[in-house]
């Protein structure tokens, strides 16, 4: 570790987590129908069990975070390298009695990165960033208020999240970061990197998105970021794996961010390994088309 | 609300505006589809439905248009081949395999379906063996971000720059503001720095093409199935922590996946298989839900 001079056993193996939503409201034994926040169970099949019930509509119990980081503490943490978190660490909007606030999204991001921290770090006082399994956490569209919509930084937001984060950013990154949400992770120093990248500003059901062509759009600047970080990346012959909480795909990005976004990983393929997302709760891959994307974009331009 | 608006001006010049709703009304749609992400899930086997018939049949058709030389067919295959070759021109499988990059999409902590995650390998074999990472070499990043943060400044910048000079060229000079509007889309696509230049030749095929140091060689799947721990639950007085666990639902290496890497190669075969065969693809649609038996109503 060029930072700490620390020696570190590399493993060949790394965790990708995502959408862990949490919900302090959840109540074990209250009515599935009612959120799993409150009411009496219709029926058996109407219980909110212990750990939460597979398609229920519910979200997390507390008590089911806890139990998967302790699983992972017990069972995976000293064979891994790195892991990679792909958002979404709050509740769900669901429940007009308890509707959720910025406070609330902010409170709950702290509580699993300090979490993740607890279980990753090296528990070094001097440095709390000094980690014996790195972390890199990206944004989901729940982790922003209100939901989906999250503006160009620098703006409170971004400046929150680099507190939250500031563990795992870089510090020579926060300026950057404070504009895109985006960062760069090192996790083998001048070898292999993993981009945390901030897809809200691609995500079609962002509000402040519109396009990817004007400078002014959020996607353009992230771009802009990107693009250079492959190029810098390039240059100094190192690998990368592509973060984030909405997949790049045509379904979720507005088409000229996707045709964009998808030609620049065409045109890096030296460099990019591939890429690992969240926020769809469905384990599948997609195959993306470079060639098309270029055609696609300049028919469009 | 843009709808009606547009309805009530009359459409002035049809293809634009059509666009334009066409594209607000996606983006609603996404949206308001963001948004139910936390209820119960719907229409998740359709979802995969038109993952097989769009992008997986995609993928197969072009397989299947691979040129015979690039691959040792059996007979059968090579008559199917050649009067498919009538059809269509045959494609060189390195040149199909190098124009996609693979999107993988994750299982959830959250129960929208069981609980799940993923542990990745990757080739280090190089790595361990390659003295040449030397930590007095190693460049700092400082220079880098700083100079990247001045870029999308200026960007910025200039961006409310050119909107002032449009804006005062068009104020006098409205004749020629159409000139200048087509010189300024030629100026943009040419000056656009989000649209990147062609991989140079000179560059070689990464980790995600051809097997080498940092490829990613195997995954397992983790999941929790929440019936099975709530049961044993109810049935033991045993803690939370002697219930609860993860376990192994299937690897990248073992049917139908039997992918012995995970290069773009690999998946490209492996989306063709799943979109030809049946039983592999019942077994995939089972494992994307966590293997929690989710069906559409």
């Amino acid at each position: 570790d060029v930072r700490t001079g620390k020696e570190r056993i590399l493993h060949g193996r790394f965790l990708h987590i995502t959408d862990i939503h949490p919900d302090p409201y959840y109540v074990e034994g209250s009515s599935i129908d009612a959120v799993c926040h409150t009411g009496k169970p219709s029926k058996k099949k109407d219980i909110a069990p212990k750990f939460g019930k597979a398609m229920s509509g519910c979200d997390s119990p507390v008590v089911l975070m806890e139990e998967t980081l302790r699983w992972v503490k017990e069972n995976l943490r000293d064979k891994i390298d790195f892991v990679i978190w792909t958002g979404d660490n709050v509740r769900h909007d669901n429940d007009r009695k308890d509707p959720r606030t910025e406070a609330q999204i902010f409170d709950m991001n702290n509580i699993v990165a300090d979490k993740m921290t607890e279980l990753f770090s090296a528990g070094n006082e001097e440095d709390p960033r000094d980690f014996d399994v790195s972390v890199i956490p990206s944004l989901g569209n729940n982790d922003v208020f209100p939901h989906n919509m999250f503006a160009l930084g620098p703006t409170l937001q971004t400046r929150e999240y680099y507190r939250i984060w500031k563990n795992f950013i870089p510090q020579q990154q926060q300026r950057t970061f404070d504009r895109s949400a985006s960062y760069l992770a090192e996790v083998i120093p001048g070898k292999l990197a993993v981009l945390s990248i901030n897809t809200l500003y691609m995500f079609k059901a962002n509000p402040l998105v519109d396009n990817c062509n004007s400078r002014k759009e959020p996607g353009y600047q992230l771009l802009l970021w990107f693009g250079s970080v492959l190029e810098e990346l390039r240059s100094r012959g190192m690998k990368v794996w592509l973060s984030g909480h909405v997949p790049p795909i045509a379904k979720n990005f507005d088409q000229s961010c996707y045709d964009k976004f998808t030609l620049w990983t065409h045109e890096y393929r030296d460099i990019i390994i591939g890429g690992l997302y969240g926020h769809m709760n469905i384990d599948h891959f997609i195959p993306t088309d470079g060639k098309k994307a270029r055609k696609s974009l300049f028919k469009n331009l | 609300e843009q709808y009606s608006r547009v309805q009530e001006e009359g459409a002035t010049d049809n293809g634009n505006d059509e666009n334009d709703l066409n594209r607000i009304s996606d983006h609603a749609m996404a949206a308001s589809e963001a948004h139910i992400m936390g209820a119960k899930p719907s229409n998740k086997e359709a979802y995969m439905g038109t993952v097989r018939d769009t992008h997986y049949r995609k993928v197969w058709n072009k397989l299947e248009r691979v040129d015979v030389e690039d691959v040792e067919g059996d007979e059968m295959k090579k008559d199917k081949r050649k009067k498919d070759r009538k059809k269509k021109k045959p494609i060189n499988k390195e040149e199909l395999i190098e124009r996609y990059s693979i999107v993988n999409i994750g299982g959830s902590v959250i129960p929208t379906f069981n609980p799940a995650f993923r542990i990745w390998e990757y080739n280090i074999s190089a790595i361990a063996n390659d003295s040449g990472f030397v930590a007095e070499e190693y460049k700092p990043w400082d220079e880098f971000f700083e100079s990247l943060d001045k870029v999308m400044e200026d960007s910025l910048l200039e961006d409310s720059l050119s909107e002032n000079e449009m804006s005062s060229s068009n104020n006098h000079l409205e004749i020629n503001s159409r000139k200048a509007e087509k010189r300024k889309n030629k100026k943009n696509k040419k000056d656009d720095k989000t649209i990147p230049i062609e991989m140079p030749d000179k560059y070689k095929l990464g980790p995600a093409y051809v097997p080498q140091l940092f490829t990613p060689t195997r995954f397992v799947q983790f999941y929790a199935d929440l019936e099975k721990i709530d049961q044993a639950l109810h049935n033991s007085l045993a803690e939370s922590k002697d219930v609860f666990k993860y376990e192994v639902e299937y690897t990248s290496d073992e049917k139908p996946y039997s992918m012995d890497s995970l290069t773009v190669g690999n998946y490209l075969d492996l989306a063709g298989r799943l979109y030809e065969d049946k039983d592999a693809w019942e077994q995939y649609v089972e494992w994307s839900f966590a293997s929690s038996g989710y069906k559409d109503d």
